[in-house]
């Protein structure tokens, strides 16, 4: 998958993106 | 040597079903922990919706096709269950060892987010199989994406959340469905995630408030 494009920076996860942080 | 479509087709469906030999149609033990050291058990919400979802597949599928393919379609609904346990417990185990943290009773407990992965997993199946099997299907029962978000009464904002996540936790992926399931985020992001329905909209709204308000408001033809 080398070039697909990671989006989530440091410290992100699927936590915060389903607001459970 | 270079493959007929036929070939090439059977072999991308056994290499999704071989990664797949170990995985189970159940929670495994360890996600079972999961769910147990969590605030609010989710156990009982997460087996009842994937009985629930699996019925509604299966009919949906079965209206597409045709009836006779009712538990064809059923068959892929389970391979997507023990992909999306798999993906999840990988999810969770990343998390854990992110925030240091065990409990995750509110991702766990939202709705969205296991429909949004169970979906993503079906997708995979969908497209790993493809329509070389069902020729002649027409253009209106076309199963791929996002055909799943509108079964499932998935947002595509919410879809478009778990699949870097996934990608990430699941290593078996081909670059072949890495490349679908960034289409699908493009697709998400350049259209669907637009809809009048989306949650982005409120959630612009509160950034924009969270910021302060702009002194002036924007002309138009913006």
């Amino acid at each position: 998958c080398n070039d697909y494009h990671f989006g989530l920076e440091e410290g992100e996860g699927i936590s915060e993106l389903f607001d459970c942080d | 040597p270079p493959q007929t479509p036929v070939r090439a087709a059977m072999n991308t469906i056994q290499h999704l079903m071989n990664s797949l030999a170990a995985a189970s149609d159940k929670p495994s033990s360890t996600l079972i922990s999961y769910f147990n050291n969590c605030t609010s058990n989710p156990t009982n919400d997460i087996l009842e919706r994937v009985n629930h979802l699996g019925k509604i597949f299966k009919e949906r599928f079965a209206e597409a096709v045709g009836q006779g393919c009712a538990e064809i379609g059923f068959e892929r609904f389970k391979v997507g269950v023990r992909l999306t346990y798999r993906v999840m417990e990988s999810m969770l185990k990343s998390e854990e060892q992110r925030l240091s943290v065990q409990n995750f009773s509110k991702l766990l407990n939202d709705s969205a987010f296991h429909k949004s992965l169970l979906g993503c997993s079906i997708e995979v199946v969908m497209a790993t199989y493809g329509r070389s099997a069902f020729d002649g299907i027409s253009r209106e029962t076309d199963l791929s994406f996002p055909w799943i978000l509108e079964v499932f009464k998935i947002k595509p904002y919410d879809f478009y959340k778990v699949i870097e996540s996934f990608i990430k936790a699941e290593p078996s992926l081909t670059r072949e469905m890495i490349k679908h399931l960034e289409s699908c985020e493009h697709r998400i992001m350049e259209t669907l995630a637009w809809q009048s329905d989306s949650p982005i909209f409120e959630l612009i709204r509160q950034s924009r408030d969270r910021e302060g308000q702009v002194d002036q408001p924007e002309p138009t033809s913006c």
